[in-house]
């Protein structure tokens, strides 16, 4: 069981780099087990180095940032042991336009092997996707689904 | 394996029968706050055997059951069922498709099936044990759950290389 | 102590329900000591309940009720107990437009008497600002402040 | 009173000396993600007496100096001035302008100043005891409170309560 997570951990760690600077241009980003000797125990620490900066602690990052540098390992593990789907809720929340766009790219990317379900508030999110449902309450307490389709057609409720 | 369909009856905020379908690219779901978007997120994890009530957003699992509103009485059972597609064989089980039901009364009872055959909440999860899809997914991302993966002060992190490992 | 803290509780509770009616309409909300025999000691549980809906926990809420059942408690204190200024870091991230809006006319409401500093990344609460303060980073690591105006002039960075 | 001006010069992403006017009403603070904007209100509080190191973000307080980049060394002290108009006779001094300032240097020495007199922490601290705007000041909501003061887990909730009795 150790060297089945061990193997895993360092297929992680690679990936890890990979997706992290594709966020952020220039990043660096790692995990490493705190103490290598009880792999099956140990905590994992989280390193990463937005883009030009210096490396400091994971609290010292901004919150756009510290979004960012979770979804990076995630998308890392997938990578090591793809998820046949995958649902985000509100992850684009924290983001400016910037990353938002990048965030968005990396999906794509992945949406050719994984499907994604995405909640969202933000219109950029909207438009990457492929359909799309409204979740209204116009009931109190009662939700009811319709499905809006961009470029014509089914426009019920949101215009976007 | 692609999920196809998602129908949820008594769930949360859906009273009545309310289905959803998927495709294999990006769906986006979006509404006002407090309409039912996380909600449905629930219902997924649940129908695939989430037993952890804080996970659920509740206390007890009864809780997941509509609770009623002004004008609708509580239903006295929740129904989630998830159609998936099984296109490249990832699960251990022969059909194309899997219909995946989970049942809860008011009593406490439960119910599951797999393709309308009664089964029990061990056999849905054993059908998703290696593929990244279990209760302990990965694959879903609640709100709040970034917090929870950065933060030394709880397991999340080291359960989500647990899981992938 | 023990009757300071009542007093106060007392009246906070009588304006959070004010405070959450004017987020939630026909909303209802109440701060209770879970052992009223131990006020200096017992937690204090919240009830919250958003218009047309049915009491259930606070846990149950979503993402959006949850910040505004959070800002009406804020402010509800801030009544009994003004504060001269107030910092909100992007607690508007998780509101749709109709909430944010709601939002924005609350902290109007409140901007007589006490000075706000807002942090956002949302476009109206730009609106709702007199002044606006841009960051940047065009030096990796290095922060600069340029002050944004709007109706025309200084039209520094944004141009929002 | 009224936030009047605050300077900074050497604190977190801010090596050289930073002006922002404060006006009385609603001041917008917006920026790209990473830009220093949370570091402006880390410096507030930083400045009216906050100790509490994970509240700033650090594991320790040595952290709150501006610690570099590749083309800037690090500088060996951060400073942070703020200056108040006591138009409302609020604080329990004679002044109408009153300037805080706090510094902190790498060897761990702190200088606290009150217009420009030297003073202790506890100084500070004691001219916005009972104004709310103290270091536990239920006026300023960082990322992430909101879900700390709805959780049964964590004192916040009741802090707030106690802050303002
Ligand atoms: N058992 C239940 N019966 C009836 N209604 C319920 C039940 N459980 C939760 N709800 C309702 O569901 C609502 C929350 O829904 P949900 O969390 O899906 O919102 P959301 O669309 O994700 O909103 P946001 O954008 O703010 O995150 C709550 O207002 C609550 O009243
Ligand atoms: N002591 C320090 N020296 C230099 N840079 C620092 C120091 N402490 C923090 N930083 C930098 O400050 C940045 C975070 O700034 P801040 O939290 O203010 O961002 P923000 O504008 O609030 O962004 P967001 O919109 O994502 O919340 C981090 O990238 C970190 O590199
Ligand atoms: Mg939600
Ligand atoms: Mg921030």
């Amino acid at each position: 069981a150790e060297q089945r997570f061990l193997k895993t951990f360092d297929a992680i760690e690679k990936n890890y780099q990979n997706v992290f600077s594709k966020l952020f241009e220039n990043g660096e980003a790692h995990v490493e087990l705190e103490d290598p000797s009880l792999p099956l125990e140990s905590p994992i620490r989280i390193l990463a180095r937005p883009g030009g900066k210096k490396l400091l602690s994971v609290a010292q990052l901004s919150g756009g940032e510290r979004a960012l540098t979770a979804i990076s390992l995630l998308f890392a593990i997938y990578l090591v042991k793809p998820s046949p789907f995958c649902i985000l809720d509100e992850v684009d929340a924290p983001l400016d336009d910037i990353n938002l766009v990048r965030f968005l790219q990396l999906i794509k990317g992945f949406a050719k092997d994984t499907q994604f379900i995405v909640i969202t508030h933000n219109k950029l999110t909207m438009e990457a996707s492929d359909i799309l449902y409204g979740v209204t309450m116009e009931n109190p307490g009662v939700s009811k689904v319709v499905s809006v389709r961009f470029g014509g057609g089914n426009g019920d409720g949101d215009n976007n | 394996m692609l999920l196809s369909r998602l129908e949820l009856t008594g769930f949360k905020s859906f009273p009545e029968r309310t289905v959803l379908e998927f495709n294999g690219g990006i769906t986006g779901v979006v509404g006002p706050n407090g309409c039912g978007k996380s909600n449905i997120l629930d219902s997924i994890r649940w129908v695939l055997g989430e037993q952890r009530t804080s996970v659920l957003r509740s206390a007890k699992m009864e809780e997941v059951i509509f609770s009623g509103t002004k004008t609708l009485k509580p239903t006295g059972m929740a129904e989630v069922n998830l159609i998936i597609k099984n296109n490249r064989g990832v699960l251990p089980i022969e059909y194309d498709n899997i219909v995946i039901t989970r049942r809860l009364f008011r009593s406490g009872e439960s119910e599951y099936y797999l393709n309308k055959n009664r089964c029990r909440l061990k056999d849905i999860m054993e059908l998703f044990f290696d593929t990244g899809m279990g209760p302990h997914a990965y694959s879903v991302i609640q709100q709040g759950m970034i917090d929870s993966i950065l933060s030394d002060k709880t397991e999340d992190r080291r359960s989500l290389f647990e899981e992938a490992a």
